[in-house]
């Protein structure tokens, strides 16, 4: 079982894996990939055998080929259903996002404490069911992952709801820890880390 | 100079290292950071070389120091100044994030195309600007980074502005390149990245 860690990586290689595609190249070596990202090629290979993909001598891989793998060992060959509890302005804004639409993942419901008020149904339309409805919508729409985007008060609720609703993968947008069963996987989210990414760069770039 | 991914992880040890002190965890082994993060001692040791920290034989290293060296590598030892592009639902989300009250991060100028019209105006009072005054903004309240929280039609205009008002280091939200010049550091966020990690854990839940 990968680390949250390495299926960052994986996520990236598969981006990357579509930009040389793109460009035409057939073939893709450890080494390459191991340079535009930074780590050792020993790193790459141990990543990709993790998901079963092992280069040619000579060779390397084969970039459709690989990222196809790759795909397929992350469940990414299909769409998933996403539901989203907090219909506030994070969640109308992840809604409406125009990047998941070449992506593997569709909101198919987006609920909401306060279905009437909310900015969601004001500004963009959406239907914004009660929370109390989800676990029907999990059932009739198939849905398999959960996203919480409500205030840090209400998290907790919104994980418990999500898991008894049968949901067992969570991205928590909420600044606050949420308890959840074993085997439950849930990811907290916190864009601050990209923030700190930035202020080392800008220091870097007083200094050059 | 360090690369993105090698940040994100010195960014990851230093809220383990948090959890750590508050834990009253005087020291520290690489080993044991690299049980939690899934990667190899040597692999850590390599990071925080780095960044100048190097343990101690039969210590380890100390959990306060190392984190306080790595805060000030990082540059996070003080506040930066940070205005956002774009003042709808996620702009105005990412201004009110409690998650920053305790950053070294403070959101100090939203502006807008149309701030008369925002959200951010109609529903909690913020602030916000004309995009045009940006360059002034930036000058008075010593802004050095920036977030772009526009639809990707706006991106590139956004991205041209915030770069000739001074900003070195720039978040793209809007799911769209943008080109900066030589020596602006550019970080695009993808939440898609998120939910792919959900979606492999969750096919790990079927199979357990
Ligand atoms: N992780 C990050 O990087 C990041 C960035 C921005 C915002 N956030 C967080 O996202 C959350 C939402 O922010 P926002 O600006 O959209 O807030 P908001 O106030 O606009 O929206 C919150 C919505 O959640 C609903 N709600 C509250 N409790 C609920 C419950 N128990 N069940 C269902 N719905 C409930 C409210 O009715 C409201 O519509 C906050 O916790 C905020 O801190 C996180
Ligand atoms: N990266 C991610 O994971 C992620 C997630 C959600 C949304 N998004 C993106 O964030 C962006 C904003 O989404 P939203 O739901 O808040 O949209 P929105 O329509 O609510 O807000 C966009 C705001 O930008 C303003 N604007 C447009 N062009 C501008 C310009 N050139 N200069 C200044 N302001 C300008 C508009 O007046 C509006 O207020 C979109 O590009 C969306 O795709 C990204």
């Amino acid at each position: 079982r990968a680390s949250s860690l390495t299926l960052f990586r994986i996520s990236l290689y598969i981006r990357y894996l579509a930009v040389l595609e793109s460009e035409g190249r057939q073939t893709i070596s450890s080494r390459e990939i191991a340079d535009k990202f930074f780590i050792s090629a020993a790193s790459v290979r141990k990543d990709l055998g993790l998901f079963g993909a092992f280069g040619k001598a000579g060779i390397g891989y084969y970039v459709k080929g690989l990222r196809e793998a790759l795909l397929q060992k992350l469940g990414l060959k299909r769409k998933w259903n996403v539901a989203i509890v907090g219909a506030g302005r994070l969640g109308t804004a992840l809604s409406r996002y125009k990047g998941l639409a070449e992506s593997a993942f569709q909101v198919v419901a987006i609920v909401d404490k306060y279905p009437e008020t909310t900015t969601a149904r004001r500004d963009s339309g959406l239907e914004v069911f009660h929370v109390d409805e989800l676990p029907q919508l999990v059932n009739d729409r198939c849905i398999e992952l959960g996203i919480i985007a409500v205030p840090a008060s209400g998290a907790q609720d919104a994980a418990t709801t999500l898991v008894e609703a049968g949901i067992k993968a969570i991205l928590n947008f909420a600044p606050t820890h949420i308890d959840v069963p074993q085997g439950i996987f849930v990811h907290n989210v916190d864009f601050t880390i990209y923030l700190e990414n930035l202020a080392y760069y800008a220091t870097q770039a007083y200094y050059s």
